[in-house]
């Protein structure tokens, strides 16, 4: 773990009253390696660590803390910080229907996570349906389906072959017919360079604004995370990010380069495969993740 | 404050761009810096100049060599040695190659070629299962699909859409049904049908996942035993995974043998550069690459290509 790297790395502090810039040197160094060994993005790790050393230069070598630890008290709360302080929850209007639109690259995991979220926004007292517009995918419909007959929860569907922005305005009336409060939309992975499936998206939310627009993203995602995040902020835009698959061990380093370029919080992660496997995201606890 | 190995000619600048560039395709800190310790030495025997161009020839001719010498080094723990991959070939059966050259008489499950595909959640097993499929009967094979992920919703019907599409028979059984039932039934449909090659889809799991882990080994045991050798697995690796694509490889490789890996998705901007730390570490090869969401969007891995395409 961190805190035993840097112990190796900050030896040369025993007995000095203050961090230097000399005695410091490896301990920044094997920092930059830990942000790197779990995905952070190169830039955003060099920029943490000089904002790192810029704090760490001249503190007082403080009582009953090891130096190594200070250093990483430094680095955790710079990282606690950058990853939003608190957590951040959807913004949902209360009254009238509100819209929740899902996107993301191929297997991020965006289908489970609507059947989580309707699920969870059902236990919140909501009458959610989901909306399935990914109309490529072999099975999609029918993956959508199967989910949300799991959550009890209804669904619309469209298998005459109508467009993406259609279907969600057709989901939109059966919402209303059924009494609905929250529209749930499903879209088809699709990569961040495709203009006409980015385009896609836009059109979706012409034909039906929408409330809240998450980026889905994989966990495990490395160095290209923040071109990922940025493409979609640019040519889509989203009001922030649900972080999937955390249940495994990828360190998640992702989820800082996102937070740190774009800007746009991480609201919500998925811990598993089952329906009830959502959690709120929590900045300290993947501070600790990323910090290994 | 610099990360790579010092005693290098280069200036500042030109590291600097190579540092970011390898981090910057996902090969990992250890690559990065096993590869640039030796650059200098490197750029003296091809006698290159110390600029940028000549570093990242050296570099893409590095990583070339080490994923077209990858040999698997890694061996499932609890692995009957008896039955290891290489104990057929002794016997000068090659079952290595994903591609054999001619489909052998199909009179027992012995003499079918069952290919198993693993890996974790959403990196494309089940569609990179129909490309294969897809590749191998334009090779003149007989394919069967079994649907062996009973787990996720629609998984099965995922699967069977692919086999219409590609015109192959597909092997299912009820949502839940033991996996290792249905690669069993798949196999001894083909030997009833005709088929030479079974590929069998499995349920995304996370390495981590201990259970699921043992789940694959029991599949893996219940083919062999039918088959009398071991299947032909591929691991799936999605090309935007960063460092933990070692671990899920060194965890699925410790549980059973692995043949190779599919690197999917690579029609992204994701470079894939852990192959090139799987490769070191564990000696795995990628055998194919994904780079679409259609049939014919798979091809067999040439180092080269993928070397030159790292930097570009
Ligand atoms: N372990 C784990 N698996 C997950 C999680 N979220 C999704 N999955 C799994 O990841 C795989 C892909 O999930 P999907 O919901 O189909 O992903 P998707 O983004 O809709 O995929 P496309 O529509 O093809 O782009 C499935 O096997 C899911 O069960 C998670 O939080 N943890
Ligand atoms: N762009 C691109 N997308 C791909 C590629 N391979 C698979 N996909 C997409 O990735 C998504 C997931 O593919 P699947 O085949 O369902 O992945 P899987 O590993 O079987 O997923 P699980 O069974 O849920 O673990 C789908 O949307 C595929 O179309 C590829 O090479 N390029
Ligand atoms: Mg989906
Ligand atoms: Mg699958």
């Amino acid at each position: 773990d961190l805190t035993r790297r840097l112990e190796g790395a900050m030896r040369k502090l025993a007995g000095q009253p203050q961090l230097t810039e000399d005695n410091i040197k490896e301990a920044l160094r094997e920092i930059r390696l830990a942000l790197l060994e779990a995905d952070v993005h190169y830039q955003v790790a060099k920029d943490l660590v000089a904002r790192v050393r810029e704090q760490a230069l001249g503190q007082q070598v403080l009582q009953g803390l090891q130096p190594a630890q200070q250093v990483v008290k430094i680095v955790h709360e710079e990282l606690k910080r950058l990853l939003g302080g608190e957590t951040a929850s959807l913004q949902l209007p209360a009254k009238g229907m509100a819209t929740v639109m899902v996107l993301g690259l191929q297997g991020s995991g965006k289908t489970t996570f609507c059947g989580k979220l309707a699920r969870q926004l059902q236990k919140e007292g909501r009458r959610p349906l989901l909306v399935a517009a990914d109309i490529y995918r072999p099975a999609a419909i029918d993956q959508l389906e199967t989910i949300a007959g799991q959550v009890g929860v209804p669904v619309f569907s469209d298998r005459v072959k109508r467009s993406a922005p259609q279907i969600v305005k057709l989901g939109q009336r059966k919402a209303r017919d059924n009494d609905c409060d929250v529209l749930i939309v499903d879209t088809a992975g699709r990569l961040h360079i495709d203009q006409t499936l980015l385009q896609e998206l836009n059109d979706i939310d012409k034909m039906v604004p929408m409330d809240e627009k998450l980026l889905v993203l994989d966990a495990m995602t490395g160095q290209e995370a923040v071109h990922i995040a940025e493409q979609f902020a640019a040519q889509v835009g989203y009001d922030g990010v649900v972080l999937t698959k955390l249940d495994g061990d990828a360190r998640g380093g992702a989820a800082l380069s996102v937070k740190e370029i774009t800007g746009k919080p991480i609201k919500l992660v998925g811990v598993g495969e089952r329906l009830d496997d959502l959690e709120v995201f929590h900045p300290d606890r993947m501070a600790s993740r990323i910090l290994g | 404050q610099r990360l790579l190995g010092g005693g290098v000619k280069l200036d500042e600048d030109t590291l600097d761009a190579i540092e970011e560039l390898l981090i910057g395709a996902d090969m990992g800190v250890q690559s990065a810096v096993r590869i640039t310790r030796t650059i200098e030495s490197r750029l003296r025997e091809t006698g290159g100049e110390a600029d940028l161009p000549s570093v990242l020839r050296v570099i893409r001719g590095d990583v070339r060599q080490i994923l077209s010498e990858a040999k698997p080094k890694v061996k499932p723990l609890t692995w009957d040695d008896a039955l290891e991959p290489g104990a057929d070939r002794k016997k000068g059966r090659k079952i290595r190659t994903p591609v054999a050259a001619e489909p052998p008489a199909r009179e027992s499950a012995a003499d079918v070629r069952v290919v198993f595909v693993v890996g974790v959640n959403g990196t494309g097993k089940t569609t990179s299962i129909a490309k294969l499929g897809y590749l191998l009967q334009q090779r003149g094979h007989r394919v069967l699909l079994a649907a062996g992920d009973t787990f996720r919703a629609a998984a099965v019907e995922q699967i069977q859409v692919w086999a219409e599409r590609i015109g192959a028979l597909c092997v299912a059984q009820a949502p839940g049904a033991d996996p290792a039932a249905v690669a069993y039934d798949a196999i001894n449909a083909a030997v009833a049908r005709g088929c030479d090659t079974v590929i069998v889809d499995t349920a995304g799991r996370l390495h981590t996942k201990t259970n699921l882990m043992a789940e694959l080994a029991k599949v893996v045991r219940v083919i062999r035993k039918l088959t009398g050798h071991d299947p032909q697995t591929l691991l799936v690796v999605d090309a935007n995974t960063g460092q933990n694509g070692l671990a899920q490889a060194r965890v699925f490789a410790e549980t059973i043998p692995v043949e190779g890996l599919i690197l999917t998705k690579l029609d992204g901007t994701a470079k894939g550069g852990i192959v090139v730390a799987i490769a070191e570490t564990l000696g795995l090869p990628v055998l194919y690459v994904g780079m679409g969401e259609t049939v014919a969007d798979l091809a067999e891995f040439d180092p080269g290509t993928f070397a030159d395409a790292l930097f570009a």
